[in-house]
Parts: structure tokens; sequence; C-alpha cells
């Protein structure tokens, strides 16, 4: 499709851009309301003796990205006005109001498990997260994503005790889609599992 | 666009199609987890006077359909193969697997957002799904379903204890975007609400 055409010839110019500047570029994709912006709130907090830009993508409102400021760091709001999916053009266009030397440049995508997962937008890599309150099927029934992921967050594990998801399973699904997907289950609410995350995003 | 002219000429078939018949169509929709498969569980067992057939929609697996067959009721299942919605054509076809006389047709689209609150498929209404674990500030972030949909579903009102949600923020932010929407809160795990539900299905 030409779309992707385009779309592909701006994103590795942006990655190029992204690795001159030394920046790490991640592209968060997730369902609506899994946990990406409270999960970044948590990483900022976490990494504060880094320079961390943040890109929001949402159809309405500039909710999410008040949150980024309010927790310390740069951060520009998208809206998308019904596109459910950030590009790269969008994403070019947003570089224009950030600083261009941050060693974490996150990209929190629109709540989205499906269309996301098609646009590359120059990140380095892409970071799937996941709700146990979601249930264990996900990986299976939305393949793509995962596929397309290097990492997977499974999150908001401190509410295993009240769901019925087989966690086990969650993970064997999503590495039967995609082998090399390292898997972090964590808490951004608890904490419990930020350490691992954080070691993965200082490598 | 074109795309959309298209499918309403087929939505308007259907939608008579389904009056002729007395069946009462609606298109669930939510995003991926919120409970859409579990709600009509119960709904096909708090009904079970009735003649229930449900078109499954997903990306893959056809895990959806045999858990509504095993509840006790009909089921085709439509596999989108990386479409992020159902359109009319789809929902034209799947009736092929189906019989006509119906008291409901529930169509569960794709786990979304986004994307199904454009396409019509010729449900006599639509029915949102909110989890209270996605956060109260959906309906402002991602308005067009909520103003699409007739009917608003609170879904796992179970977990309030252990998320932060308010519930009434959530509720107020939903009616903003469409004064006319009713709201249910319940929980298809403990039953809560689900009487008033199945009322609203009766009339
Ligand atoms: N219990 C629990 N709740 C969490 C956790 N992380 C996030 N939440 C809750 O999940 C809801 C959604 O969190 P957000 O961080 O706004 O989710 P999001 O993925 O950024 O949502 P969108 O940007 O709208 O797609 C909020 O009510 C959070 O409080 C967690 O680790 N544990
Ligand atoms: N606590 C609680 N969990 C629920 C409730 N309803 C559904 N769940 C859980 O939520 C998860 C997802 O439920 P599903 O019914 O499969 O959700 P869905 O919307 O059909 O998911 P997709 O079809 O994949 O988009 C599962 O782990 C369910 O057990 C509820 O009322 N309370
Ligand atoms: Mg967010
Ligand atoms: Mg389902």
């Amino acid at each position: 499709a030409p779309i992707l055409g385009a779309n592909q010839a701006k994103a590795e110019a942006l990655r190029q851009r992204f690795r001159s500047q030394g920046m790490k570029s991640l592209n968060l994709i997730s369902s609506p309301g899994a946990g990406k912006t409270t999960l970044l709130e948590k990483t900022i907090k976490g990494l504060s003796q880094f320079k961390i830009g943040v890109i929001e993508g949402d159809i309405a409102t500039a909710r999410d990205a008040e949150r980024i400021v309010k927790a310390g760091a740069h951060a520009v709001q998208i809206n998308t006005h019904g596109a459910c999916h950030l590009d790269a053009a969008m994403v070019e266009k947003a570089l224009d109001q950030l600083d261009g030397d941050y060693r974490f440049l996150f990209i929190e995508n629109v709540g989205n498990l499906v269309c996301p997962a098609e646009f590359d937008l120059g990140e380095e890599a892409k970071v799937a997260i996941l709700s146990v309150t979601e249930g264990a099927d996900k990986p299976a029934k939305y393949p793509l994503v995962f596929l397309q992921s290097a990492v997977l967050l499974i999150s908001k594990i401190d509410l295993l005790p009240y769901v019925d998801c087989d966690i086990q399973a969650m993970m064997a699904d999503a590495l039967l889609v995609n082998p090399n997907i390292e898997i972090f289950p964590l808490s951004a609410k608890t904490g419990e599992g930020m350490d691992a995350w954080f070691d993965w995003l200082r490598r």
C-alpha cells in the first residue's frame, strides 16, 4: 500500500535522527487503559538521572501529556482527531516542540492493540503492554503487535489475586507468536518488577 | 470515503433484514478484554428462554465462538486476518452460517475502542463496554464510540475496591459526550447489575 511506503521512508529518516542524537526511542503500544501513562510516570521517577522526552498520542484531550509533565519529563501531545494510530509524519511534526538531547524518547501510541503495530515511527523497538485484567488469550488473538515487539510488559500484576488470568498461558502464547520477545511482569502501582524493566532500558 | 458508502448500503439492507425477522441486533464494542464474551456467556444463561445467535469478530482464533457455543447459543466466528473492525460485508457472509429466527443477534466486534465505531453493521444499536480497570478517562479520550452507542456497560465493577477508578467521573464524561447514553454498571462475574441489562434487552 502506498501509505505504508511513504510512512516507511519517513520512519527510516527518524531512526537515523534518533540514533545520531544518541536517543533510545521506544514505541509503547497497548489496549486503552493497559497502563502506558502510569508506567511512564513511574519510569520517569525511577530514571530521574536521565533526560526523558515523551510524545503522547491520543484521539482527544491532553490529559496524558499533562500527567507526564507533572511527573518531571518533557512531553508533547498529539491529537489524532479520530485516526486510530500514530504515524511517522505526526511524530516528525511533534519533534519540533521537543529538545533533541534526550537519553530516552518514549512514544506513547494511541490505545489500540491492532493498527499501531503496522506503522513504524522510527523507534528502536516496540514495547507491547498487556494488563492481566485483559485476559491471557490476547497474544493469540491479537498476534501482530506481539510479533513486532522486542519486549512485552505484563502490567497490573498486583491485580492477579482478583482476576482469572493464567499468566503462564499468557507468556507461553506470547512466546509462540514471538520466541524472541523479552517478558517483564510488573506493577507500576506497587513497584514490583519495575527494576528489571529499568535494567532493560539502561542496557 | 467510498468505503463507508458501500458499507452503509449493505448495513441498511441488513437492518431491514433483521427487523423483518424480528431480531434485535446489537453491536458490542470495547477495548480488548473489557469483558464482551464473558458478558455474552452470562447473558445467554440469563435469557435462556430466548433463541440467541452470536457473530464473533476477531483478528485470529475461534476461542470466543467456542465459549459462546459452550454457553448454549449459536455462534459463527469471523477472522479478519488483520482488519481492526468488522464491516457489513463480513456480517452478511456470516449470516449464511446461522439460522434466521433469533430473538437476539449479538455481534461481538473486534476488541478496539476506535475503528469499529465508524462501521455500521445493520445493528439496531451499538453497546459500548468499558471496564473499570481501563480508567475513568476513556469516554473523554475515545469519544466516538460513546457518542455512537445507545448503551454503556461499565464492566468488572467487582474490581472497584482494587483500582483507582472514579466511576462517577467516568459516567459524567460519558454523558458529556452523549447525553442520551443509558449507563449500566455491572459485573458479569458476580452478577451485580446484570438484571438491569437484561431488562433493557427485553424492552
Ligand atoms: N492496580 C493497578 N492499576 C493500574 C496500574 N497501572 C495503571 N493502572 C490503572 O489503570 C488505569 C489506566 O491507566 P493509564 O496509565 O491511564 O493507561 P493508558 O494505557 O495510558 O491509557 P490510554 O492512554 O488511555 O490508552 C488507571 O486507572 C490506572 O490507575 C497498576 O500497576 N496496577
Ligand atoms: N473480575 C472480573 N473479571 C472479568 C469480568 N468480566 C470479564 N472478566 C475477565 O476479563 C478478561 C477478558 O474477558 P473477555 O470476556 O474474554 O473479554 P473480551 O472483551 O471478550 O475480549 P476480546 O474478545 O479478546 O476483546 C478475562 O480474564 C475475564 O475473566 C468481571 O465482571 N469481573
Ligand atoms: Mg495513556
Ligand atoms: Mg471476546
